[in-house]
């Protein structure tokens, strides 16, 4: 089974 | 004082309705160099991305930076009272802008509008410049249709790049299916798929986003799918002379 990560795991929030 | 006039309004449009279903409140940012928007879905897997340079407009002028917090479905109502081949004016006079102004200039008739604004504090994602491992540009409407034919066969749709192609795949409950686009080099650009390879990767992604995003190929006859292992893919639609819209969405991993 596959897990959608979030964009947060990969882009720092400025 | 802020002016931008799209001389192809449609453009505009089009870029609206590649978002909308994406998006729905934005900042919309402006300065010396262009207009910009960057906004997440709300599930935060998805990052629209669009950019357009100063020069691509048939006039404008910036002489402050502004952030304008705009409803995209508040926009598209106002955009749905202008022609496809208006010319599209936006305009604001204040420093901290409370409306925005429309101008939509076709032979026989002008029409003005201002859409109310409002202050989103929307938090900003830092997207690095990466150097992308497998690099491929096909005919947009060819992407957009397999993305169509195999997310009926599953929500997840399986990316695999290799020297000879692209190799896109799904396995679903009734059964599972692949599509292989080799590179080819016809001189027709718009039917051209090229393949940078450096790595090859095997990705999976919730296929909904880019049946979604894939109104945005009416901008460009190509698109460009940059990807890394383990990394969010860009879709990328180059706006001819201005610009470029795109879609960042984070991959699903196996468990």
């Amino acid at each position: 089974e596959t897990k959608q990560i979030k964009l947060e795991k990969f882009f720092t929030k400025t | 004082m802020f002016e931008a006039k799209f001389e192809d309004g449609g453009l505009f449009k089009k870029i609206v309705e590649a978002i909308k279903e994406l998006v729905k409140n934005v900042n919309l940012e402006a300065n010396g160099t262009g207009i910009s928007l960057q906004a997440m879905d709300t599930s935060h897997v998805a990052l629209v991305a669009l950019q357009l340079n100063e020069k691509g407009f048939k006039k404008y002028r910036c002489e402050k930076s502004l952030t304008m917090g705009l409803s995209i479905e508040n926009l598209q109502k106002i955009l749905k009272c202008s022609g496809n081949d208006d010319q599209i004016t936006l305009r604001t006079q204040d420093e901290e802008p409370t409306t925005l102004s429309f101008t939509f200039e076709s032979k026989n008739r002008i029409s003005e509008f201002q859409l109310n604004l409002m202050s989103l504090d929307q938090e900003q994602l830092g997207v690095p410049d990466t150097e992308y491992s497998s690099v491929v540009r096909m005919p947009s409407n060819e992407f957009t249709k397999i993305c169509r034919e195999l997310g009926n066969i599953n929500e997840a749709i399986g990316i695999e790049t290799s020297k000879e192609g692209i190799k896109f795949y799904v396995k679903g409950d009734i059964g599972e299916g692949q599509v292989s686009v080799k590179i080819n080099d016809t001189e027709k650009p718009e039917e051209r798929v090229e393949c940078e390879v450096d790595e090859p990767v095997n990705l999976s992604f919730a296929v909904r986003y880019f049946n979604l995003f894939n109104k945005a190929s009416a901008l460009s006859s190509q698109v460009i799918l940059s990807m890394s292992q383990d990394q969010p893919l860009v879709i990328e639609y180059i706006i001819e002379e201005m610009g470029s819209l795109k879609l960042y969405l984070a991959p699903k991993i196996n468990d």
